[in-house]
């Protein structure tokens, strides 16, 4: 499976 | 942690620094308007993501911030003070750097997906959108004091984002590639003006290039 970066920056 | 507060911050402080300028000189001389609508794009494609992916908070004030403060800048600069004279000189052929940013963002995403291609392109963008302003400074000579403070605390942003990226990747586990590659790119292309920034005007003396 794929990992995604989560977008918790600005 | 602490870097990414103080980035944040930095960059709140920057905008601040701008619209108070602005609003204060009556004036937007010096300040390019191709720069200012470049961060118009970046914000938009990289912060309606707020409108399908909830973070926090802090996170959607910020982003509802940074559009909207962006697009009253241009408004400001378009139709309140409008000045022909700086328009001259703010010819920095942009359409290249929107659309290198398009093929990079198309060829570099960690999904091959809208939003995540938004999100690569706004962080090319980025990395590149103080460009016009640094070449209009290059092309005047000098700046005024608080313009180069606005530039230095914009700067200061994703400058600081490095090391919060570094204790996020100890601390984590978490590398963002891209953001942290595109961060250091913004950073080398701040270089020069840090270097100028910290030798002439915090010693008091005008921002003037050699």
């Amino acid at each position: 499976e794929e990992q995604t970066i989560v977008h918790d920056e600005l | 942690n602490i870097f990414r507060a103080a980035g944040d911050l930095s960059h709140l402080i920057s905008i601040l620094i701008l619209l108070n300028t602005i609003q204060k000189s009556r004036s937007i001389a010096g300040i390019s308007l191709k720069t200012q609508i470049l961060y118009v794009l970046v914000f938009l494609t990289r912060y309606l993501d707020l409108t399908y992916r909830y973070v926090s908070i802090y996170n959607t004030l910020m982003k509802l911030f940074f559009i909207s403060s962006s697009i009253y800048i241009v408004y400001l600069m378009i139709y309140k003070f409008k000045n022909t004279e700086t328009e001259q000189i703010d010819t920095f052929p942009i359409e290249y750097l929107i659309g290198g940013s398009f093929i990079l963002s198309l060829i570099f995403n960690y999904k091959f997906q809208f939003g995540e291609i938004l999100w690569s392109f706004s962080l090319w963008l980025e990395s590149v959108a103080i460009l016009p302003q640094l070449f209009m400074l290059q092309r005047t000579g000098e700046a005024r004091t608080l313009t180069t403070h606005y530039i230095f605390a914009l700067g200061a942003y994703r400058t600081l984002y490095i090391p919060n990226w570094i204790f996020r990747w100890i601390s984590e586990g978490r590398v963002d590639y891209l953001a942290i590659f595109t961060g250091i790119v913004q950073t080398i292309i701040y270089s020069d003006f840090f270097y100028i920034y910290y030798h002439r005007v915090l010693k008091g003396f005008k921002f003037e290039l050699p």
